[in-house]
């Protein structure tokens, strides 16, 4: 027992176990607010082409990471600590052998999305290739979220944006979701419901995968995918493991 | 009052271990002598950390550490406050009861990391003060 005044602590100078090692390693990761290393991942084959989200978001990492937050590549990246892309999802298509109007629904498990986060912004991005017909005509695309499915009834929509292009048109078509982010918020673990409709200029239903917007059949690099930009709420203490 | 404090070892210094392979370190004098406040590398790999097969970019980052005596009179490059020279003249004074200046990061930035999650998302985290880019007497 010593008296007097109490020498500032020092570590322990000894050679650390190997499950301590262990432990101080998920440490560094968790300040690096990365997860538990997850099981190594053998990509399938398929999944070996450059897939569309990684590409999208590795150009957002070289923005980020060269603090280019000068919105050239994206506007809500400055104000951004986390971006996730969500990948997967299931479609749904009504089309040619049911009545007017035609849609294609992507239902999205969001289960990852991560607590104490604020959205900032949220995206729907999907592939558009040319279109033929009909030929050069413009085409009204609008987005509504599902928020309520009905056996004997239409489902309850909730408009999330519209966008107006040409059928001749190709490239990314980015949509707006950020206002179906309260809902997801408070219940992720239901999946998110997207529905897009595609319109003509005489307001006829067009077949989205007829109008160039491509699905999930799509190559790799031209999938379609959800981007999510978050703000972390104020740092809270981490209290170590 | 300040409590009086026991002289401490001043040349006794802690180090990560060098065997640590997932921290490369590179501290310049080592323990040789008296090494001003600056700062030093500190390489961390997240292929050591078994983290590689998650992270698209990068594979690990330089964090750096402040390392270094910071006794009066302080130099430029020292970067250091008017309070820092005044404790530090307190402590030649009365090194029994205010403790030395120290060498601490006086400049922080962010570093990215681009991964996928268990779902095969893609994640792009953004961390604050994750990088050294100056030390300092404080």
């Amino acid at each position: 027992v010593r008296h007097g005044p109490r020498p500032p602590y020092v570590f322990p100078q000894r050679r650390l176990g190997v499950h301590e090692r262990r432990n101080m390693q998920r440490e560094i990761l968790a300040v690096l607010g990365l997860p538990e290393p997850p099981r190594p991942r053998v990509p399938p084959a398929a999944s070996r082409q450059p897939a569309s989200a990684p590409l999208f978001m590795l150009d957002l990492y070289h923005a980020m990471a060269n603090d280019d937050d000068s919105g050239s590549l994206h506007s809500h990246l400055g104000r951004s600590d986390l971006v996730m892309s969500f990948v997967n999802m299931v479609e749904r298509d009504r089309t040619l052998d049911y009545q007017e109007p035609h849609w294609k629904e992507f239902l999205f498990d969001l289960t990852q999305i991560p607590a104490g986060e604020a959205v900032t912004a949220a995206e729907f991005r999907i592939y558009k290739e040319p279109s033929t017909h009909p030929l050069n005509t413009t085409l009204h695309v609008s987005m509504f979220e599902v928020v309520q499915e009905h056996s004997n009834r239409g489902s309850d929509l909730f408009f999330l944006d519209l966008q107006t292009l040409r059928s001749g048109d190709e490239g990314w078509l980015v949509l707006d979701i950020t206002a179906a982010s309260d809902r997801w918020l408070l219940n992720h673990n239901k999946d998110l419901g997207l529905r897009l409709y595609v319109e003509t200029e005489d307001g006829h239903s067009m077949d989205p995968g007829l109008a160039g917007l491509l699905g999930q059949q799509a190559p790799q690099s031209r999938q379609p995918f959800l981007v999510t930009f978050f703000r972390a709420s104020p740092s809270p203490v981490r209290a170590p493991r | 009052a300040a409590r009086p404090l026991k002289r401490r070892q001043l040349n006794k210094t802690t180090q990560v271990q060098p065997s640590n392979k997932h921290l490369r370190i590179s501290d310049g004098h080592g323990a040789r002598g008296r090494d001003v406040c600056r700062r030093h590398e500190l390489y961390v790999s997240f292929r050591d950390l078994g983290w590689l097969d998650s992270v698209i970019a990068p594979k690990g980052y330089s964090a750096y550490y402040c390392a270094g005596e910071c006794n009066y009179p302080f130099t430029s490059c020292m970067n250091s406050t008017n309070h820092a020279t005044m404790q530090a003249l307190v402590h030649l004074m009365k090194p029994d009861v205010v403790p030395k200046v120290c060498c601490v990061p006086t400049e922080l930035s962010a570093i990215s990391v681009l991964y996928y999650d268990s779902s095969n998302n893609v994640i792009l985290r953004r961390e604050r003060n994750m990088v050294v880019q100056a030390c300092g007497c404080h």
